[in-house]
């Protein structure tokens, strides 16, 4: 373990947190009785959370962490891969199933056909992987995917006006955690003999590139100290 | 057959 991957993991954690976070406060908006003013942006706007993003989370996980029961590797390990897991399905149950949270949702703007993404990722899996096996091969489905599934959130975002607060941050640590993982890397190959993952690089390059529109967008509105928004 | 090295991250 080293401090980048480290700080990657966290920065993950921290997105996953922000996003319980922001589904907390739709819930507890509207079990108020009356709508305070924040409820009532928070219920009448949409949450701007792609749920096809979630879910491409959730398999994205599901397919990576096959191993949890079967290789231990450490106690640190398991319980980050049950968080991740137990956060990306119940984020997804929340989206689909709360009565209260899936009003926030706005289906007919989150409307990328994930099944485009996932079947690419797969049949490149099945052509490019490090050994075909059941596991290896879902767990390179698990890169490639995990590498466009941000692709709906993006394209979500575009299209909602006003981005709050708590969605662009969300965005931007889960952008982060992998360009964190980058530097990783970078130390891991020069501080490891035969420390070498072109596909796992590779697809964490890609991932980390996807986000560069947006990181610009971020740091400018920081800067500039505006809303954040993207450009249609 | 050559085993390939635990996947250690996450």
């Amino acid at each position: 373990m080293n401090i980048f991957r480290l700080a990657g993991d966290m920065t993950h954690l921290m997105s996953v947190l922000v996003l319980l976070l922001k589904i907390h406060t739709i819930k507890s908006c509207a079990g108020k009785s009356y709508p305070c003013s924040l409820c009532f942006i928070l219920l009448e706007s949409s949450s701007g959370i792609s749920l096809k993003t979630q879910e491409l989370y959730a398999l994205v996980f599901a397919t990576r962490y096959l191993d949890i029961f079967t290789d231990f590797i450490s106690v640190y390990n398991t319980i980050m891969k049950l968080i991740f897991l137990g956060s990306s399905f119940s984020i997804v149950w929340y989206i689909r199933r709360h009565k209260i949270v899936r009003r926030s949702y706005d289906k007919d703007q989150d409307t990328f056909r994930h099944f485009f993404l996932v079947l690419p990722c797969l049949l490149l899996a099945l052509i490019i992987n490090e050994k075909f096996t059941f596991k290896e091969v879902l767990w390179t489905f698990s890169l490639y995917l995990e590498a466009v599934a941000i692709l709906p959130q993006l394209i979500l975002l575009q299209r909602t006006r006003n981005i709050d607060n708590l969605t662009g941050q969300y965005v931007f640590l889960l952008g982060a955690y992998r360009a964190l993982y980058i530097l990783n890397w970078i130390y891991r190959y020069f501080t490891e003999p035969h420390y070498v993952h072109w596909i796992t690089w590779i697809s964490g390059l890609v991932q980390t590139l996807l986000y560069a529109d947006f990181f610009y967008y971020y740091f400018s509105s920081l800067k500039n100290n505006v809303k954040l928004k993207l450009p249609a | 057959h050559q085993e390939l090295p635990l996947k250690d991250e996450l």
